[in-house]
C-alpha cells in the first residue's frame, strides 16, 4: 500500500542518514524516491561524504561506495531489527580510519545486537570481544580454536 | 536472546562435530581463506529454514552435506544446531517461554530432512512461525554475505525500491 | 581463426597454471573449453587450491576466486606485455599468507615489468621498493607525498 | 622503457599541477579512501586515448576535468602527461629514436581535445600507433581497475571464450 511504503521509506531514509554520518564521522546522504508516483517509483542512494559534493553512489571512490551501503544495511536492519547481526567481510575496501569508525559502530550497537563479525582486518579483530579462529590443519576439513584478541592482533602484526 | 553456540556435524567442511562458542556481544571469525567462515554462515542461514540452495552457495540442498576429502569418505549427513540463551532478555512475545533455544536441522544423504526445536521434531513452518518478526525471517537484514555489500552498490533504482517494498 | 584462437588458448592456460601455483604456492589450475568447437565453445575457470577438490570457480572461498582472477590477469598479461602493469586494489580479500605469495610474485616479475599497485594491505606497501602517499587535506584535492617504506609500515601498525 | 613520471592538472581531483614519481619497479600507491589513488588510474588511460568515459568513472568525457570543490572553482581545463625513460632499455621497434617519450594530452572546458608527443602536437591515431603492440593498447591486461577482478569471477564461459578472442 502506498502509505505502508511511504512509512518504510521515511524510516530507513532517517536511519541511513543517521547511520551515514555515524560511518564516514561526518556528511550526510538519503535514499532518494526518483518519481511522483512511489508506488512505480525508483530509490536511488545520493551520498555526501564529509567536505565532497553530493552526488549518486556511483561517484564515489570504491571504499566510499562500500561504507554507504554498509550504512543502507544498517539502516534497513534498524526498521526490522533481529537478535543478531553476521557481517561477512564488509570491511575488506576500508581503509585504516574508515574500519576504525565501523568498528566502533558495531561496538556501540552491539549493547543490543550481537553481532558475529568475519574479517581479515586487525582493527575490527582489535575492537572485537571475542575472537574465533577458523584453521584448516586438516585438508578440506574446518575446525576452531579460541583466540585471545591481543595475542592475535600481536601474532597478526605483518612479519616485515 | 542471545546466541551461545552454533554446533554443526556434517556441514560443508566441518565434518567433524564442532561447537563454536560465540556467546558475547561482538565475535570476531578469523582465519585464512578458504579455512570455512562463511561456510558457517551458510550453516546459520540453513537451521533457519533456508531453501534456495544458491543462498548457500549450493547447487542442489544435498551440497551443503561434507563431500569428502583427499583423507575422508563424504559424510552420511548434516546438522546444525543454534543453541540461544534466553535468560538475561526480557521475555516476551513468541519466545517468552523459553529460556535456552535450541533449533536443530538434520539433511541426510538420502534426502531425509528434519527440524526439531527443543529436541522435539517440529516442520519447518514452525521454525519460521518462531522467528517471525524478529528479524531473522526470510527478508531481513541480519545476514549479509560475503558480495551483498556489492550488489547493493550496483542495484538498479527499480531494485533498490522493491527492497524497500519487501521490508514495508 | 580456429588455428589463432587455439593457439592463444594453449597459451594462456599455460600461463595461467603456472601463475595459479605460484600464488598458491601450489595446486592447478586450467581455463577449460567447454564443447568441441572451439569458436563457440565457452570457457570456463577449473581451479584446484592446493589439498582441495577440482572444480570449477565458483566453488571456491571469497579469497581463492579473487587470487584465481589475478592468475588469470597474470596469464592475459604475459601473453601480451606491457612495459607496465598497474593493479588496483586486486589484494583486498586476500589474507596474509595468500598477500605474501602475491607481493612476493609481483616482486619478481618487477624484474622485467614495472608494477604501479594500489592497497590498503601493509604486507603489499611493505614488499614495494617505493611508496607515493595520496592525501587530500583541501577538501576534494588531491596532493601526493612520498613515503619511506619502513616508516609507513611502522605508521600503519594499528593503533590497538 | 619505464614510466618515471606522471604530471597532472586539472584532471579529476588533481587540480594543482602535480607531479608523481614512479621510477621504480614496484610501486605501492597509497592513502585513505577517496584520496584520488584510482583517479590516477583513470589518468593513465586516458592520456593513452580512451574514449569512452565509462571505462574512466564518468558519464561525459569533459566530466574529468576538475569540476570544483567548496573552495575552488572548476578548472578550465585538463592535462595529463606520462614521461617514459627509454635510455636503460634496449631501443627497439615504435620507440627506438627516444631516448625519452613524453606523452600528453589536454581537454579544455570547451572541447578541444589534443595530443603531444615529445611536445609536438599529434592525432590520437599517432598515440595509438605508438603503443600498438606494447601491450598498452585497449584491449590489453596493462590496466587492472577495482573491481575488474570481481567481473572476471563472475564472466559466464562467453564472456571468458571472448576475451581469449580478443586477445588472438
Ligand atoms: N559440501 C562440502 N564438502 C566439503 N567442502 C566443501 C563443501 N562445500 C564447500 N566446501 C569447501 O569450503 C571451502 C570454502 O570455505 P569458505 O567459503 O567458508 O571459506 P572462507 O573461510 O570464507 O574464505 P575467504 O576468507 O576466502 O572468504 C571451499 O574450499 C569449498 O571447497
Ligand atoms: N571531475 C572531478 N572533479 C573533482 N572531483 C572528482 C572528479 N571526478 C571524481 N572526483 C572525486 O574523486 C573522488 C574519488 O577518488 P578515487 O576513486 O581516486 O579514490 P580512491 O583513493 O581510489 O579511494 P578508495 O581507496 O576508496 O578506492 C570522489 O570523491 C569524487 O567525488
Ligand atoms: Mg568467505
Ligand atoms: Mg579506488
Amino acid at each position: 500500500t502506498r502509505e505502508a511504503l511511504q512509512q518504510t521509506h521515511r524510516v530507513v531514509n532517517r536511519a541511513f542518514s543517521e547511520r551515514f554520518s555515524q560511518l564516514f564521522g561526518g556528511g550526510q546522504a538519503q535514499l532518494a524516491l526518483t518519481g511522483d508516483e512511489i508506488l512505480d517509483a525508483g530509490a536511488q542512494i545520493i551520498a555526501q561524504p564529509p567536505g565532497k559534493k553530493n552526488g549518486t553512489i556511483q561517484l564515489l571512490s570504491g571504499g566510499e561506495k562500500a561504507l554507504t551501503a554498509i550504512a543502507l544495511v544498517f539502516a534497513f536492519f534498524d526498521l526490522n531489527p533481529a537478535p543478531f547481526c553476521i557481517l561477512d567481510e564488509v570491511d575488506a575496501p576500508l581503509d585504516d580510519a574508515n574500519t576504525q569508525r565501523y568498528a566502533a559502530l558495531i561496538r556501540t550497537m552491539a549493547e543490543r545486537t550481537q553481532f558475529l563479525v568475519i574479517t581479515h582486518n586487525k582493527l575490527t579483530m582489535a575492537a572485537a570481544d571475542r575472537l574465533v579462529g577458523v584453521t584448516m590443519r586438516e585438508q578440506g576439513v574446518s575446525r576452531t580454536v579460541d583466540v585471545d584478541v591481543e595475542r592475535a592482533v600481536q601474532l597478526a602484526q605483518p612479519a616485515v | 536472546m542471545r546466541l551461545s553456540r552454533i554446533r554443526l556435524a556434517g556441514f560443508k567442511t566441518f565434518v567433524e562435530p564442532t561447537v563454536i562458542a560465540v556467546d558475547a556481544p561482538f565475535v570476531a571469525i578469523v582465519g585464512p581463506n578458504g579455512c570455512g567462515k562463511s561456510n558457517v554462515i551458510d550453516a546459520v542461514r540453513w537451521v533457519l529454514g533456508e531453501t534456495r540452495a544458491a543462498s548457500m552457495r549450493a547447487q542442489t540442498m544435498s551440497d551443503v552435506i561434507f563431500n569428502g576429502s583427499a583423507e575422508r569418505k563424504p559424510a552420511a549427513r548434516a546438522s546444525v544446531e543454534l543453541i540461544f540463551d534466553n535468560l538475561s532478555e526480557a521475555r516476551v512475545g513468541a519466545w517468552a517461554r523459553y529460556e535456552t533455544l535450541s533449533v536443530k536441522r538434520i539433511l541426510t544423504r538420502e534426502g531425509e530432512s528434519s527440524y526439531w526445536l527443543n529436541g522435539q521434531r517440529v516442520r519447518r513452518r514452525d521454525v519460521l512461525d518462531l522467528f517471525l518478526g524478529t528479524g531473522l525471517g526470510p527478508r531481513a537484514y541480519a545476514i549479509i554475505e560475503q558480495g551483498m555489500v556489492n550488489r547493493l552498490i550496483e542495484a538498479k533504482p527499480e531494485e533498490l525500491r522493491h527492497l524497500l517494498e519487501e521490508a514495508a
